[in-house]
């Protein structure tokens, strides 16, 4: 289903987005 | 203690994107970051996009903390 790859990619892009605000702010990968 | 940890971190988040102090994010802060954190300018687009939830163009505390609370928390959790 077209729509649950999207929703997917959009979680793991999300994921992303914060793990590396997370790293910014902690210093730590 | 949990809450107010994770409270504490969406604002500090949400003040790294809206760094003009508006009170809310806009396509062009989101892209401002694409220097900054290991993102495409086009995943940063995504972000905002599914971040985005009434579709307006502004991105506020309120939509960014659903989406930070359902990362941490996983969806439901708000």
């Amino acid at each position: 289903d077209p729509n649950m790859k999207g929703a997917a990619a959009n979680e793991g892009v999300l994921a992303n987005f914060f793990n590396s605000l997370l790293s910014k702010k902690t210093g730590v990968p | 203690s949990d809450c107010s940890a994770v409270l504490e971190k969406t604002r500090e988040f949400f003040q790294i994107c809206d760094i003009e102090g508006k009170g809310f994010i806009t396509r062009r802060d989101m892209q401002r970051l694409n220097g900054e954190l290991p993102l495409s300018a086009e995943e940063l687009e995504n972000v905002f996009a599914t971040l985005d939830a009434d579709g307006n163009g502004y991105l506020t505390l309120e939509e960014f903390s659903s989406g930070f609370s359902e990362f941490m928390f996983g969806p439901g959790v708000v």
